[in-house]
């Protein structure tokens, strides 16, 4: 369907979304 | 990694995007995120469609803390 928003992410972009997530430092330096 | 650091994060992660404390984020919350992760925009409106398991356009602190732990462990918290 042309008309479909943008699909579903691929394991590779999601893997790397959480795992930024997780290597982002939290709170104060 | 645990459950600790899967809700720590996901706090961290509305914190970031939920700026209004509305408690859940919508595709214009997560673009405030191009700034801060190495993903593209388009990369994370895909983030987004996945982790909307509803598809109702809001992504709950639930439906997030899930597909992190899905990712992680490979099943849900229920």
């Amino acid at each position: 369907d042309p008309n479909m928003k943008a699909g579903a992410a691929n394991e590779g972009v999601l893997a790397n979304f959480f795992n930024s997530l997780l290597s982002k430092k939290t709170g104060a330096p | 990694v645990g459950q600790n650091t899967i809700v720590e994060k996901t706090h961290e992660f509305f914190q970031m995007c939920d700026i209004e404390s509305k408690g859940f984020i919508t595709q214009r919350d997560m673009q405030r995120l191009t700034a801060e992760l190495p993903l593209s925009a388009e990369e994370l409106e895909n983030v987004f469609n996945t982790l909307d398991s509803d598809g109702n356009g809001y992504l709950t602190l639930d439906e997030f803390s899930s597909g992190f732990s899905e990712f992680l462990f490979g099943r849900k918290i229920s």
